[in-house]
C-alpha cells in the first residue's frame, strides 16, 4: 500500500532535515533520540485522535506545543530551530 | 546515503506530514 500521499517535495525536505539533524548532533545522540521521541509521541497521539482513541477532554500535543519543546532541544541551533518552523502551520 | 533507521523514517513521515497539514491550512 502506497503511504498517504505527501507532496514529494516536503518529504524530501523532510529526509533532508532529519539528516541534517542527525548530522549535527552526532556526538550527542540523546539530542537526536529526543527529538525523534517527540516527534514520535506527536505522531502517536494525532494517530490515536484521528481514529477516536483519546477519551474525550484529553488535550494532544499541540504544534505551538511540539515547537516549544524542539527549541528547547536545540538551544544554540537557531538555524536548525527556524528550518523546523517551515514544517509547523503558523499559529 | 541515508542510513535510517524506523524511527528515523518515522520522523520523516512526521514531518512531512506536519508541512502537508501546513500547506493546506495556508490557504
Amino acid at each position: 500500500s502506497t503511504p498517504q500521499a505527501t507532496q514529494p517535495v516536503e518529504f524530501n525536505h523532510a529526509i533532508n532535515y532529519v539528516n541534517k539533524i542527525k548530522n549535527r548532533f552526532q556526538n550527542q545522540p540523546e539530542i537526536y533520540k529526543a527529538f525523534l521521541e517527540i516527534l514520535h509521541t506527536y505522531q502517536k497521539e494525532q494517530r490515536n485522535l484521528k481514529e477516536g482513541l483519546c477519551p474525550p477532554g484529553y488535550k494532544p500535543l499541540t504544534e505551538g506545543e511540539v515547537y516549544a519543546q524542539v527549541a528547547k532541544l536545540f538551544q544554540n541551533q537557531e538555524d536548525l530551530l527556524s528550518e523546523f518552523g517551515q514544517f509547523l502551520p503558523d499559529a | 546515503s541515508y542510513d535510517f533507521t524506523p524511527m528515523d523514517s518515522s520522523a520523516v513521515f512526521t514531518l512531512s506530514t506536519m508541512a502537508k497539514k501546513s500547506k493546506e491550512s495556508d490557504s
